[in-house]
């Protein structure tokens, strides 16, 4: 619900607004990492390395639903649409080409809702791991829930063999999107 | 002057993160 550059703003108060928003989104993240049944069962260390390493991920697998790749637009929960050249005056013009890509790609497989939810649960609990101390639990946790959103894609699409090995390979991307963009910077104003 | 805090999306994930945590503690 980001509302992002009215005209008469100066491109500094819309960065601040748009660092803002991703405040609300990365909350979201961490509840729906807590209610991934076994997700609190790993030590409260490995969920904070698994949801530092992976949330910016979960969030990109959200956004998607907000890009239109026809089109090159964004629509923002409050119904505002932007053009790729207008958000580039915000100097994410890189990931947000890359975000375009990605959303096509994931679009295309054309997964339901609950679906979705199952693999970006997979997608956190598949983040990097150099920080985690348990990784047994972690890999335990990681295979359950990939087994679960096989047969959940496999029971809807039994004739379809190609779409759940399609969707792993947006595991890959997802970590390149990661290492190329989460370094970006956001400003806040302090007061 | 306005002062700002300037730090990486990676960096404000985690501090929302580490908040969320110590707040639940």
């Amino acid at each position: 619900s980001c509302p992002v550059a009215p005209a008469s703003r100066s491109s500094q108060e819309v960065w601040e607004s748009f660092s803002q928003c991703f405040t609300p989104a990365v909350k979201e993240v961490v509840e729906f990492a807590k209610s991934i049944p076994g997700f609190q069962m790993l030590s409260q260390h490995d969920q904070v390395m698994l949801l530092k390493s992976g949330t910016f991920q979960v969030l990109m697998v959200r956004f998607c639903s907000l890009f239109e790749p026809k089109e090159r637009t964004v629509t923002f929960l409050n119904g505002q649409t932007y053009s790729l050249p207008s958000l580039r005056a915000l100097g994410m013009g890189s990931l947000l080409e890359s975000m375009f890509d990605f959303s096509e790609k994931l679009g295309s497989l054309g997964l339901e809702q609950d679906e979705m939810a199952l693999f970006m649960a997979v997608v956190l609990v598949s983040a990097d791991r150099s920080g985690v101390v348990e990784v047994g639990a972690v890999e335990q946790l990681q295979e359950n829930l990939i087994k679960a959103l096989r047969s959940l894609i496999t029971s809807r699409r039994p004739d379809d063999s190609t779409l759940f090995p399609k969707l792993l390979l947006r595991l890959p991307d997802l970590r390149t999107l990661n290492n190329q963009h989460s370094d970006k910077l956001l400003a806040f104003r302090i007061d | 002057p306005k002062t700002h805090r300037v730090m990486t999306l990676a960096d404000h994930i985690s501090h929302i993160i580490t908040q969320d945590f110590a707040r639940n503690q």
